[in-house]
């Protein structure tokens, strides 16, 4: 799984671009910060220089236009086909076309953000193709990311390193953040940060990612978070379905995300104290909802407290100890979640199957057991 | 992106006819003709499978819902598979 390159680039490493038009969606001065910082993710790691000229024919022409627009290539209204770039070379080479039926936005998830947009064109315009690793800033398709929080993925850096090389001005005692990777659901080392279950669905947590496995489907499918739910938190520490509500809870430090499908629920997030939780507790490990006592499992270390859904009060006598209710557990649970009548808890690369009536284990099973590698 | 999984007779004509020009566009889906088209390969198939293995999706190489939801997804016009 990696990035692509047409096998076409600039041979030289000072580029002009040029901006021929504006969309009404956003301020002149908001187009120009997003086309600027869109460049900008490439010239932090690469030799690559951008200046922009106002006249004339520069190396990137941008433009926003609408259906037909002269290449032959036409849009196709709101939707659908966002913008298009062309590789490296002379006339259109390594211009860039912005669909105007779309709803471009500064920084909103409510529209389309023009600087993740622009910054996966001008990737083209430099000579990469699409990659096929999820979460690949030139992945094809388009997944809501903060602009202000944006690190150019690994996949990414390889590939525009493999053209150009690396940034030799960069000053060395400048730490950058470090390129965001996908993780891999058949490494058997990786801790899940969270496990539920939603409408028929299992799903997984971990970073910035998700996968959802289908019932109907053997390859679980990987993409970002924010690709179903472009407000919820990354990196989360627990989550829940609550079948009653017909929603899934996600929680991260204090704070409760809930989702219905692929929409908000009003009112969220609310904080752990919401769900009972004492004020002391400052996030949790894992949640289980046990499907048949209707009750919600919170793991906090090594205790658990147990969450009455329909009374939506903290049950007597809690916190307990884990090892208490699941015998042989001894290390901190990471997450948890019941399918097909088994309850299953994970703790560092393992997950261990109980029957939580009784409180037995009848397996331990490796993370991957339901990523299916 | 629905989490409902969409059953899968719900892909429909109009469906079939967005997913082909989708395999058009991006994986460069041409009317072939030939002896692997009259062995019941169709071209079709063999792109849609192809599409699948791109995006991580099931590779059934037919129109599934999972795939259909992919394809519905807000893109880059740029093809997959460069010619």
């Amino acid at each position: 799984a990696r990035f692509s390159i047409y096998g076409r680039k600039w041979q030289k490493r000072s580029l002009t671009y040029r901006i021929e038009n504006y969309t009404p969606d956003m301020s002149v001065a908001e187009v120009d910060a997003s086309i600027g910082k869109a460049l900008q993710v490439w010239a932090k790691v690469t030799p690559l220089r951008f200046t922009r000229i106002y006249s004339g024919i520069a190396d990137i022409m941008i433009s926003f236009v609408r259906r037909e627009h002269g290449d032959f290539n036409s849009f196709d209204g709101p939707g659908n086909t966002l913008a298009h770039a062309f590789a490296p070379g002379d006339g259109l080479g390594g211009d860039a076309h912005f669909d105007d039926d779309e709803s471009f936005t500064f920084r909103s998830s409510r529209g389309v953000v023009l600087f993740i947009v622009a910054a996966h064109e001008f990737g083209h315009s430099l000579g990469l193709g699409h990659s096929n690793v999820p979460g690949a800033l030139m992945y094809p398709t388009y997944s809501y990311r903060n602009p202000d929080t944006f690190v150019l993925p690994q996949d990414d850096v390889r590939g525009i390193q493999y053209l150009y090389g690396p940034n030799s001005r960069k000053d060395p005692s400048v730490d950058d953040p470090k390129p965001p990777t996908t993780p891999d659901a058949c490494d058997s080392n990786m801790v899940l940060d969270a496990v539920t279950t939603h409408r028929g669905e299992i799903i997984f947590f971990k970073d910035s990612f998700l996968w959802r496995s289908f019932p109907q489907s053997q390859t679980p499918q990987q993409s970002l978070i924010r690709s179903l739910w472009p407000s919820a938190p990354v990196d989360i520490d627990a989550a829940y379905e609550s079948r009653q509500l017909d929603t899934v809870f996600l929680f991260k430090g204090r704070k409760v995300w809930a989702f219905t499908g692929n929409q908000p629920v009003r009112g969220y997030p609310k904080t752990l104290t919401a769900f009972g939780l004492p004020k002391g507790v400052r996030k949790i490990d894992a949640a289980l909802h046990d499907v048949n006592s209707g009750k919600t499992l919170f793991f906090v270390g090594n205790n658990y407290f147990s969450y009455d859904e329909s009374r939506k009060t903290m049950e007597q006598g809690y916190p307990r100890l884990v090892n208490q209710a699941f015998a042989g557990l001894t290390r901190r649970v990471t997450a948890a979640f019941q399918h097909k009548g088994y309850t299953y808890i994970y703790s560092g690369p393992y997950v261990y199957e109980y029957d939580l009536g009784t409180g037995t284990r009848h397996r331990e099973l490796r993370n991957s057991y339901f990523l299916r590698c | 992106t629905a989490v409902l999984s969409v059953p899968l007779s719900e892909v429909s004509v109009e469906d079939e006819s967005f997913a082909k020009n989708y395999l058009k566009k991006f994986f460069n889906l041409t009317e072939e003709e030939g002896p692997a088209v009259r062995r019941g390969i169709s071209p079709v198939n063999k792109k849609l499978a192809e599409m699948q293995r791109f995006f991580g999706l099931q590779i059934t190489g037919s129109l599934d819902a999972d795939t259909l939801a992919m394809m519905k997804k807000p893109r880059c016009g740029v093809p997959d598979e460069q010619v």
